[in-house]
């Protein structure tokens, strides 16, 4: 079994890297916080706006 | 007689499973060539649509490996059923612990976890399987701006949605309309037809909601989905829920959603939220046979509508994930519509072949892997094919009326929405 979400949020803009944050972080947009094939339990965070 | 009975010797060899399985997938090959047969001779002789005989849908056409194409001649729904009805069984008093620790050892099942430790209160397999946790150990993220895992699971795939497509694997797309569907039943006049339906057993019910999704379809009456993106509710507020009315109001969980709603940008939730800045994502999460098999909802948000797909029953193992294309497509699914404080929220649980029944906590009436299901569907697109249109796929059901003010059924974050079953 599985399950797809499918969501609408914020693109936001790029942050610089220089700036400190992570790469590819938007600030007041949507960020992902899992890599493909990471063992995952419900309730911890997918990503975040 | 005695002497060839003590002297000769016997050997046993194993019948090769994949010969079963090709005699299986024969078998099924030739009654579905005569089936159409029989059907198109039928509409040779002009005769009406005989719902006591209705034939079933066609079935895709797939493309992939042999493996994939003997596959699609099984009857993976009616196994599934009997797989269901197997695990229903119950055990023998004294085998329960030995069996759900074999279990729990070759699938990974964690014991501490479980809410019940004493093996022996679960009868068979399907209610072990959709045990649940202790409270606590499985705590939520701390960040309310955050999305949480809605189960347990192995993240798939994960990405933003272009030109309407998600991938399933490297290479590999499918349409979001083919995912969630495109038009949705819609008319003034729904409002009555379904609001009639309070109290009505399940299959009546689902025989006049099909009938319901045939009348605006005909009357091509919808709208697309970058229109729901957009925000607009004007024609879907006029549609009724009646589908729910077995769950209880829960004022803190609209309250909740409520406040969390308005605080997207501070304008009501239901005012179109500006999409020029915004985006849609997506994500894939496989739950393995040992995961906890209960989903919780990842955010506040509100469900309207929820669309049946009664599809096919495919493993969604990640081999068939590479190996056949629009897999989520083609599997039976039910998609659970609605809004976040970002706009459109969409969640998806999807069945596979063992795990075939979804179950959600405040849709009493959905029946997943159901003959029951399956044949109204099937009248449903035999009738659509008489019209001359093609049938959309899904039977959908709204829950307007479950909330007093946000026009739908508001889900609390980390809050159970429900399960997988065996069979």
């Amino acid at each position: 079994s599985s399950i797809v979400l499918v969501f609408e949020a914020p693109v936001g803009t790029r942050k610089s890297f220089d700036a400190g944050w992570e790469e590819g972080h938007r600030e007041g947009g949507w960020n992902w916080n899992i890599e493909k094939g990471q063992r995952i339990k419900m309730g911890e965070r997918l990503g975040y706006v | 007689l005695r002497f060839a009975l003590h002297n000769t010797k016997v050997e046993w060899y194993p019948i090769p499973v994949g010969l079963g399985i090709g005699l299986l997938g024969l078998l099924q090959f030739y009654k579905a060539q005569r089936a159409e047969r029989e059907r198109a001779e039928r509409e040779a002789a002009g005769e009406s649509l005989d719902f006591e005989k209705v034939p079933p849908r066609p079935k895709h056409r797939l493309s992939g490996p042999w493996q994939v194409q003997i596959m699609s001649t099984l009857p993976l729904k009616a196994m599934s059923r009997l797989w269901g009805r197997f695990n229903e069984i119950e055990l023998p008093y004294y085998l329960r612990v030995p069996g759900f620790k074999l279990y729990s050892w070759v699938f990974g099942v964690n014991l501490d976890e479980v809410a019940e430790p004493d093996l022996h209160t679960y009868p068979n397999l399907a209610a072990f399987f959709y045990r649940k946790l202790k409270p606590g150990v499985r705590p939520l993220d701390p960040d309310t701006r955050a999305i949480l895992a809605p189960s347990d699971g192995r993240i798939l795939q994960f990405g933003l949605i272009e030109r309407g497509e998600v991938e399933q694997v490297k290479g590999v797309t499918y349409s979001l309309d083919a995912l969630l569907g495109a038009a949705t039943p819609n008319h003034a006049d729904h409002t009555d037809k379904f609001t009639d339906h309070q109290g009505e057993p399940a299959q009546k019910n689902e025989a006049k909601m099909l009938a319901d999704a045939e009348f605006a379809k005909m009357n091509g009456i919808s709208y697309t989905l970058p229109t729901l993106l957009a925000g607009d509710q004007g024609g879907a507020r006029q549609r009724s829920a009646s589908i729910d009315a077995s769950t209880p109001y829960k004022a803190s969980a609209e309250a909740e959603v409520k406040a969390d709603l308005a605080r997207g940008d501070g304008a009501p939730w239901y005012a179109p939220k500006p999409t020029s800045n915004n985006a849609l994502y997506y994500v894939v999460i496989y739950l393995a046979p040992g995961d906890y098999h209960r989903f919780h909802s990842p955010v506040p948000w509100v469900v309207q509508s929820r669309r049946h797909f009664a599809g096919e029953l495919f493993s969604v193992s990640p081999y068939l994930q590479r190996h056949l294309p629009g897999l989520f497509t083609l599997n039976e699914r039910v998609a659970l519509l609605g809004r976040w404080r970002w706009g459109f929220f969409s969640y998806t649980p999807v069945g596979a072949t063992n795990v075939g029944s979804i179950k959600v906590n405040f849709d009493a009436e959905l029946r997943t892997n159901s003959l029951t299901t399956d044949t109204a569907a099937d009248m449903a697109a035999a009738a659509a094919a008489k019209r001359g249109e093609q049938y959309p796929g899904f039977v959908e059901a709204t829950y307007l009326h479950a909330s007093r003010t946000l026009g739908g059924h508001p889900l609390q974050r980390g809050e159970e929405m429900g399960g997988f079953q065996l069979g």
